[in-house]
């Protein structure tokens, strides 16, 4: 038995045909994050700081779908959740944020300083205050690529799950249909 | 969404999993990746996060089936992440990443692509994106 690690930056319908100056980014992104993990592991850091470690990194790379790259709710916010759990099941999760730069590690304060497992929305946020963790103004999280998603998502009248090329579709009036949580839209 | 699965030389196991949810979702909506044995789940066998559409990985609970398969059926991490993926969550839903307490790692998926990683001590590593890869 020895160490090991594993990390995603999201899946969907990520095209075959994605151009190098888009596949790229990423993958040198994947590679950044896994050595930054590897090492944190080689110097015998607790899995739940390595694991922390590791999302904060990717909530602060815009090109993945979480903090910094986060996309666009209809109506062009940003929510922000995340979640972490280790092995004797100690657990925190957030939902609903807007201001706060890594969402990962207010749900690791929730799972260390409050005896519940998920604080959401408002409650979130002036938990993140009252921690002091580093927030910023919500439309700093707005970038225009996500902002084009938004539109391309709306004209194809659906929602889209990471990377799905949205498909043009002229229904009226009906809720979107669900089909995931797209990036590259 | 993105996430992170980490194992340690003594077997200590951490999930860690952050998103921006759906384009163009409603205000308000909740996907798996908070939702404690949905998207993210560890015990003592294994730690898993998942990605994709959130409504499919929270009906299937995907991410404490493959602890449970492990823990009732006592079948491997390997095996018991591919039958999650392969027969109990709609295609083009679901990846996952994940790794159990003796240093195992799978990353299966059943979406054209997953922008993945892994490594162990062993020296194995990947970094991928479609299945080919």
């Amino acid at each position: 038995m020895g160490w090991a690690i594993a990390l995603h930056g999201g899946a969907g319908d990520i095209p075959l045909s994605l151009p190098p100056e888009r596949r790229q980014p990423r993958e040198a992104a994947l590679r950044h994050c896994l050595q930054i993990g590897v090492e944190a592991l080689k110097a015998n850091k607790p899995p739940l700081d390595v694991v922390e470690l590791v999302v904060r990194e990717l909530e602060n790379i815009p090109v993945f779908n979480a903090g910094k790259g986060s996309v666009l709710t209809s109506s062009g916010t940003v929510e922000m959740e995340a979640c972490i759990m280790d092995g004797t099941k100690r657990c925190g999760a957030v939902s609903g944020l807007t201001t706060v730069v890594n969402p990962i590690s207010l749900a690791r304060l929730v799972m260390e300083n409050t005896p519940h497992i998920y604080l959401a929305f408002d409650g979130a946020e002036a938990f993140a205050r009252e921690q002091g963790v580093e927030c910023v103004d919500a439309n700093s999280f707005i970038t225009a690529e996500n902002v084009e998603r938004l539109k391309q998502a709306k004209e194809a009248n659906r929602v889209q799950i990471d990377y799905t090329q949205p498909i043009k579709k002229y229904v009226k009036e009906e809720t979107p249909e669900a089909d995931g949580d797209s990036q590259l839209g | 969404t993105v996430g992170c699965v980490a194992v340690d030389d003594l077997g200590n196991l951490a999930s860690a999993t952050s998103t921006g949810g759906l384009v163009n979702k409603m205000v308000g909506r909740i996907g798996d990746t908070p939702i404690i044995g949905a998207g993210t789940y560890a015990n003592n066998l294994c730690a898993v996060s998942a990605t994709g559409k959130g409504e499919a990985i929270i009906r299937s609970t995907a991410a404490r089936d493959v602890a449970a398969f492990m823990e009732y059926k006592g079948v491997s991490l390997k095996d018991a992440a591919a039958f999650v993926v392969e027969e109990s969550t709609p295609k083009g839903n679901v990846g996952l990443v994940a790794v159990s307490a003796k240093g195992d790692v799978t990353m299966p998926f059943n979406t054209t692509g997953m922008f993945r990683a892994c490594a162990t001590e062993d020296g194995y590593w990947e970094i991928g994106i479609w299945p080919s890869d």
